[in-house]
């Protein structure tokens, strides 16, 4: 299995 | 200026021990509402919310909004210093440079101020968007740093899979394997032992054993942890602390390859 980063879920504001 | 006083400096403590295996240094945001810091960890899998507002500190004050850098390792190497029954207030000037926590013995026969400069950081702020969860689980802290501890020593990840018959946590790997299930127990004799399931739809997922056994670190806060998860987003797992705020952790589910 792998690991998807946090970052990809949100949006930088 | 800044200042903000807790009369209980185990609080802030506890706090710092349930950020400091993830965090080497954060942005604390300090506003009229109270602090406020969101930081990944360095490998950017989990992300640490933390709200302690203004109103549940003894004494708060914050004439302009103030974004301070600051050493997680140092600045818990400065709270290792405050007994157990002092009092603390953190202290900063505008545009500082640095920031002091001074700490108060109960009986105010000891002082002592210790001033920790602050670091120089990008700004990253990451919006989360309101999200209704499929399940949304509330049981013992202790139960689940338990749960965590000890199918960690069956595998690197736990998959919690939730249905209408409770929540099982389970782990796997070249020693064997190893599944706890909880079912719902509102008749708890004390509120804090209470089990509850919410769930509208069963799903199974799985997280890395490395970062929920970071996040039990904030059972000392709490008695009760919340665990909130939907397909494909990141799990919320929720402390609160005392009436002054939380702390949330998300982690993004493993997938498989």
């Amino acid at each position: 299995m792998s690991q998807r980063s946090i970052d990809s879920f949100f949006t930088r504001i | 200026m800044f200042e903000a006083r807790l009369v209980q400096s185990a609080i802030l403590k506890k706090v710092l021990d349930a950020v400091k295996d993830l965090l080497t240094e954060a942005t604390f945001e300090c506003s009229d509402s109270g602090i406020q810091v969101q930081a990944m960890d360095s490998a950017h899998v989990s992300l640490v919310s933390l709200n302690l507002r203004s109103d549940g500190f003894d004494k708060y004050r914050c004439d302009r909004n103030l974004s301070m850098g600051m050493s997680i390792s140092c600045m818990s190497k400065i709270l290792r210093c405050a007994g157990a029954e002092d009092t603390v207030t953190l202290r900063a000037w505008d545009n500082p440079e640095s920031i002091t926590f001074i700490f108060e013995s109960p009986n105010k026969d000891k002082l002592a101020e210790y001033e920790m400069k602050l670091i120089n950081m990008d700004q990253e702020h990451l919006g989360i968007p309101e999200t209704s969860y499929s399940c949304v689980i509330k049981m013992p802290s202790g139960e689940f740093s338990r749960i965590c501890r000890d199918l960690s020593q069956f595998g690197e990840s736990i998959t919690f899979a939730c249905s209408k018959e409770g929540i099982k946590f389970s782990a796997s790997g070249d020693y064997g394997s190893a599944n706890i299930k909880l079912v719902q127990n509102t008749d708890a004799d004390k509120e804090e032992e209470a089990v509850v399931i919410d769930m509208q739809e069963p799903l199974k997922l799985t997280f890395a054993c490395r970062y929920l056994n970071c996040f039990v670190k904030a059972g000392p806060l709490c008695n009760q942890v919340q665990l909130s998860m939907s397909d494909d987003v990141p799990l919320v797992c929720e402390y609160k602390i005392g009436d002054i705020g939380h702390i949330k952790y998300y982690l993004a589910p493993k997938i498989d390859d």
